[in-house]
């Protein structure tokens, strides 16, 4: 996270791979899925063994024996309609919800936040120098219409894409920060409206932050979780 | 600091069967540990193999025979290992094969061995004895010829004659950095044993065979892993954590610059074939080239690496990691993924298409998007289904064709044939033109068990 500050997201976790490395970002949707990107998978088949999320931490490399750390191998990758550039992860046993663990709230099928709307991405990624990559950064960022965006973007942004305001500092995700979440207030909750997905650039000035639009899949999320 | 499991070449779930006029040779020792049944095995004179059953309860079997076709057959059993004696089962030879124990029985030039046993046409000194494996007329090394295994013949004209049994380490050669080997050299290139793979003795290390099925890190052979520039091991000197093993490189071109699988402008699974152009991170830092070692001193010498096309700055994955990557031109950044490359569709071609959200779609497309067969509705195989044509009669979900019984937003879909992949959406596309509405901000919705968080927590923790 470039122009973030250490912060606090209990739905958010690291994906970790076989060598134990961060190298994704994810979101609880709830006990027993994690939601993510694609890009961070190399195929809709990938043998997981080994690899894991972690959660109720803080740090990205936490001590051993540090309460409140839960490490919990992925067992199932479950990969989203075309374009959507999502994946569900399940895993091997139920994430325990806690002051340090929960699941964070899917928005109605279909629905747009409101321009505007306070929101915030998290994860453990490159910051650029502007932070510590030792514990989990946040950055605050508001909705930004996708209208409003196209003009930066040329008309490149998608109806299933979202955008956040750009800040002339420069804040956004980057490398290892994808597949995190886009979490957006709603009274006293937080809504999982878009996932991180790779950029041309990470937290450039004047550039606002584009995500996979998540309401355009809550249909799918559900009924992998069902099924 | 050896395994006696060192001298066995495991088969998992695999169980040897003696035939029925030699069953009764084995020895049963329930209970014992497998390093326990695999050194008993080593100091019996005619245990040449074993079967380690570990359920329903752990049984150690010592067999005569290795699986050689006539005298015992190989059968599937996932609760038991079979380990052979590598000496009984190796089809080439280590140092000057004294120890081997295959079963050829012609000299180079195709005269058939004398047996050991006979003194005719060629009289000699040799005696066949429980130890010295002068078994039948099969090449053997007793005297440590120089030129390995070899036999008296059966032509009067020659006396005795080499087998030309090859060595393991020129057996199989390796491409590039012999990320695909698969032989069976077990030792290094200073003649030290190599430690099993799947041992964390002497040396503790995180290349266990389970983790990374597609390494083939079987048993003690060498192997590479991690992307090194030869095959390697651990090493049963305590004192020396792991080297290279020596083993013959192939001449000519390497294979791998031939595969037609090499992309330019997405990549595949890892990016390991990719070949583009793109020379920056994701965050637009740009790369360093390959062949400098400034600001970041690396070990992927593109002459070292010479499959990976390690060429200028491009963004390479020459070790296996998640995607394309490259060392970085900033000093206080050595690497970074180079994620902003497309991923290239994995997606086979639309067959049919389908209009709003396909609801009445009645084609006969019967694959995935990803090329599966769909599973049929009225089957329970391999999937349980939730939706089938007793829940959904008049969904007109007939065989596998692609359906969409439950109005899914995303399209037709159908359970699949593969084990792994529940569900999966249709080779189908959306007829041209046709968009899903998107609703508008709709009223404020109340949450109320998820999406919360203690602020508060931040500043504890952190402390």
């Amino acid at each position: 996270i470039v122009g973030g500050t250490p912060g606090n997201s209990p739905w958010t976790v690291s994906l970790r791979d076989r060598k134990g490395k961060h190298f994704c970002g994810g979101s609880l949707v709830n006990s027993k899925w994690v939601i993510s990107t694609k890009q961070c998978f190399s195929s809709c088949y990938v043998d997981l063994t080994g690899y894991a999320a972690m959660m109720g931490t803080l740090f990205q490399n936490p001590k051993e024996g540090e309460p409140g750390k839960q490490t919990i191998p992925l067992n199932k990758i479950v990969c989203g309609p075309s374009e959507s550039h999502l994946v569900l992860l399940q895993l091997e046993t139920p994430a325990e919800f806690n002051e340090r663990v929960s699941q964070i709230c899917l928005p109605p099928e279909r629905y747009i936040v409101q321009e505007g709307t306070v929101c915030e991405i998290a994860g453990w990624g490159e910051t650029k120098g502007t932070g510590d990559e030792s514990v989990l950064n946040v950055a605050q960022m508001q909705v930004q219409s996708n209208s409003e965006c196209n003009k930066y973007f040329k008309g490149r942004v998608r109806d299933n894409e979202m955008c956040t305001t750009p800040f002339s500092g420069g804040v956004g995700a980057c490398e290892k920060d994808y597949g995190g979440p886009l979490a957006c207030q709603n009274s006293d909750c937080w809504v999982l409206e878009g996932v991180i997905i790779p950029m041309r650039r990470c937290g450039h000035p004047g550039q606002p932050n584009i995500f996979i639009r998540v309401s355009l899949y809550v249909d799918w999320i559900k009924k992998v979780m069902e099924m | 600091h050896r395994s006696a499991l060192n001298d066995f070449q495991r088969s998992e779930g695999r169980e040897l069967v003696l035939k029925s006029w030699n069953a009764d040779r084995l020895t049963l020792l329930p209970g014992i540990t497998l390093e326990e049944c695999a050194k008993r095995c080593s100091q019996s004179l005619d245990c040449r193999a074993f079967n380690y059953e570990f359920r329903p309860s752990v049984i150690c079997k010592h067999l005569p025979w290795v699986d050689d076709g006539d005298n015992a057959e190989v059968k599937r059993n996932v609760n038991c290992d079979l380990y052979e004696m590598k000496v009984y089962v190796r089809k080439c030879i280590v140092g000057k094969g004294e120890d081997y124990r295959g079963k050829v029985s012609k000299t180079q030039s195709g005269k058939t061995c004398q047996q050991w046993w006979s003194k005719f046409p060629h009289d000699h000194r040799w005696t066949p004895s429980p130890t010295n494996g002068l078994e039948l007329n099969y090449c053997r090394n007793p005297d440590g010829d120089r030129i390995g295994p070899w036999c008296y013949t059966t032509d009067p004209e020659r006396r005795y004659e080499s087998c030309n049994i090859p060595l393991c380490k020129d057996e199989v050669c390796i491409n590039c950095n012999g990320e695909d080997y698969r032989g069976q050299v077990d030792h290094t290139v200073n003649g030290r044993e190599c430690q099993r793979w799947d041992q964390q003795y002497p040396h503790q290390h995180i290349y266990q065979p389970e983790k990374y099925p597609d390494k083939s890190l079987d048993d003690n052979y060498c192997r590479n892993p991690d992307a090194s520039p030869v095959p390697w091991c651990y090493t049963t000197d305590p004192d020396v954590e792991r080297e290279n093993c020596d083993i013959r490189k192939c001449s000519g071109i390497p294979k791998r610059r031939l595969r037609p699988s090499y992309t330019t402008n997405c990549f595949r699974g890892r990016g390991e074939d990719y070949r583009g152009k793109v020379n920056e991170t994701t965050s637009g830092i740009a790369c360093q080239k390959w062949d400098a070692q400034f600001p970041h001193e690396h070990p992927f010498y593109p002459h070292t690496y010479e499959c990976k096309g390690l060429e200028e700055n491009y963004c390479r994955n020459p070790d296996g990691s998640e995607a394309p990557w490259c060392f970085t031109s900033l000093p206080e950044m050595r690497t970074a993924l180079c994620l902003q490359i497309k991923r290239c569709a994995d997606d086979i071609e639309a067959e049919d298409c389908y209009h709003e959200n396909g609801k009445n779609y009645r084609g006969i497309v019967r694959k995935t998007r990803k090329g599966i067969i769909c599973q049929k509705w009225s089957a329970n195989t391999p999937h349980q289904t939730k939706i089938n044509p007793k829940t959904h009669p008049d969904a007109n979900l007939t065989e596998n064709y692609c359906r969409n019984p439950d109005g899914d937003l995303h399209g037709p879909w159908c359970y699949t044939t593969d084990p792994k992949t529940e569900f999966d959406y249709c080779a189908i596309k959306q007829c041209a033109g046709e968009k899903v509405p998107i609703m508008r901000p709709a009223e404020p919705v109340v949450f109320n068990e998820c999406g919360k968080r203690d602020d508060r927590m931040l500043k504890s923790r952190l402390r």
